[in-house]
């Protein structure tokens, strides 16, 4: 699952 | 990071400068919808609240940092600065017919319903449609200026790019995130009708 933190794209 | 995603960004980059310079430049915001700009400072801040809780790199601060100032400044130079030469009478697409159905879809199609995952799904999926106001308002003026469609070609390339970004971190990283990828086929899509009169028209566009 994609989490809330690991969000590194623009 | 891969070479979709950095072109994506520096394409993404270069239409928000050659739009804040085109109306800093020509000190008019004729042809530009000042809706669809209030929309796109509505996506960068929802979606770039992390800014003040996670770091992620040096690139990615500066860029979030970039976005938000330019659009922050482009809608401050519509609504204030150039207030005069705003073309509110073709700027008449609802920013609510928008902004209400996708705030809804966030809080139901979502990856985790916490606060700031729906500020990012709803960032992403108004980013899909915030290019609607000024497509509207280019087909009822029925024409647009040379550096507006350069403009938005550099806007409808970023996320096509991002698209080839997320086959890209498929394939090689095993990453998708179904959300964004829905939302930027949609966004690019949307583009497409630009995009055909773009490449060959050339110079002057009526959508």
């Amino acid at each position: 699952e994609e989490a809330a933190t690991d969000k590194d794209e623009l | 990071m891969n070479i979709f995603r950095l072109t994506g960004d520096l394409s993404h980059l270069a239409a928000i400068i050659i739009l804040l310079l085109k109306i800093w430049k020509t000190r008019s915001c004729a042809g530009i919808s000042g809706k669809s700009q209030i929309l796109f400072a509505l996506v960068f801040t929802t979606r770039y609240l992390d800014l003040l809780t996670s770091f992620i790199s040096l690139y990615n601060t500066t860029m979030k940092v970039i976005y938000i100032g330019c659009a922050y400044a482009t809608v401050y130079l519509i609504y204030m600065k150039f207030k005069a030469t705003y073309d509110g009478n073709h700027d008449s697409f609802r920013m609510e017919f928008l902004v209400v159905p996708v705030g809804g879809l966030a809080c139901l199609v979502n990856h985790d319903f916490s606060f700031l995952e729906i500020l990012w799904t709803f960032s992403i999926y108004l980013e899909s449609v915030a290019i609607l106001p000024q497509l509207f308002m280019i087909s009822k003026t029925g024409e647009a200026e040379t550096i507006t469609t350069h403009y938005l070609f550099f806007l409808g390339l970023y996320r096509a790019l991002y698209l080839f970004n997320w086959i890209w971190r498929f394939y090689f990283e095993g990453f998708f995130d179904m959300i964004a990828i829905v939302a930027g086929m949609v966004q690019t899509i949307l583009y497409c009708d630009f995009f055909y009169l773009y490449v060959t028209k050339g110079q002057g566009i009526s959508l």
